[in-house]
């Protein structure tokens, strides 16, 4: 396995691995085969973890993380709950390359990817929406909360804290079809 | 969610992440997949890694740090992805994750948690042994 260059990416995700080597091939860095890897995959929305349209929140809307680091330089830039762009990774990229910051989150994350004149648009797609109203036909299940009420295994929010904190087993709700 | 390492002819080595995270989760909530040396790490004397799975779990243990610096120390890339999910196993026996490493020389391996229905892991690879992508696979 001693061969440079060499692309490795988890998950089946094929095009992607094709679409970062034809980078290199191309004569970009190896920046650049990042970006356009994990690129594909958010326009292809690979198995519905990566991208827009896929993996709503409690309140139905898609949000994107992402980052993207340099090995030779340390410099790292980073989007974490990022809202109505779709482009993540190369709003990660614009983040290590425009600002002396590192992570950037949430709402005002998105203010800037506009500023750096990424488009803002609606994640939410026909899938997204079933998915969220599936979810919300059977009680809001699974979930992510606990010492909760009204019981959250039962039923979906609002919900207060409740009194009392039991430590029960943690939920398993990461596989195969939602992951990180 | 995708996780990425490339290395060129030169040894220059990045890493990145992309994903939408956990379905359902709680509005505000971030994965491992943004966190430096969670989601991925990268540096060009000693390999890259990227994670993926239960990101609420693995960021506690910053697999993609550990698993590069391991390879640092001289570790093969299999035996620092097999350590740096061992370390979390060893707290949460149940978790869903896995995580593919690649040295300075091209070498590479991936490790997963086995749980019911998570035995395999799947990761691609290309480098100039062959003219295509190819499909690899790891037992857990």
């Amino acid at each position: 396995h001693t061969s440079l260059p060499l692309v490795i990416n988890t998950w089946p995700f094929k095009n992607a691995t094709a679409a970062a080597w034809r980078a290199l091939q191309s004569g970009g860095s190896v920046l650049d085969a990042v970006e356009k890897g994990c690129g594909r995959c958010q326009i292809e929305q690979c198995d519905g973890s990566v991208g827009y349209g896929g993996s709503p929140d409690e309140s139905g809307e898609t949000t994107l993380d992402a980052m993207i680091m340099n090995g030779d330089t340390m410099e790292v830039g980073a989007v974490a709950d990022l809202r109505r762009i779709k482009n993540a990774i190369g709003v990660a990229r614009a983040v290590m390359e425009h600002t002396d910051h590192t992570l950037l989150v949430g709402e005002s994350a998105s203010v800037f990817a506009e500023n750096m004149g990424f488009i803002a648009e609606d994640l939410t797609t026909n899938n997204s929406v079933n998915i969220f109203s599936q979810w919300l036909k059977g009680n809001c299940q699974p979930n992510y909360r606990k010492n909760v009420f009204p019981d959250p295994s039962k039923s979906c929010g609002p919900y207060k804290p409740s009194a009392t904190l039991k430590q029960n087993m943690r939920a398993q709700h990461a596989n195969t079809h939602s992951h990180d | 969610t995708i996780g990425m390492v490339a290395l060129d002819q030169d040894g220059h080595l990045a890493a990145g992440t992309s994903t939408n995270g956990l379905t359902h989760k709680v509005p505000g909530r971030v994965g491992d997949s943004p966190i430096v040396g969670a989601g991925a790490y990268a540096d060009s004397s000693a390999g890259g890694a990227a994670a993926t799975g239960d990101g609420d779990l693995m960021m506690r243990f910053l697999p993609s740090y550990l698993a590069v610096e391991l390879m640092r120390a001289g570790a093969d890339p299999s035996a620092a992805c097999k350590t740096a999910i061992s370390r979390i196993k060893r707290h949460y026996s149940e978790f869903f994750g896995a995580i593919i490493c690649a040295n300075t020389t091209g070498h590479y391996g991936a490790a997963c948690n086995k749980v019911p229905g998570f035995s395999q892991f799947h990761f691609m690879v290309w480098n100039s042994e062959s003219d295509a992508p190819r499909l690899k696979s790891v037992d857990c």
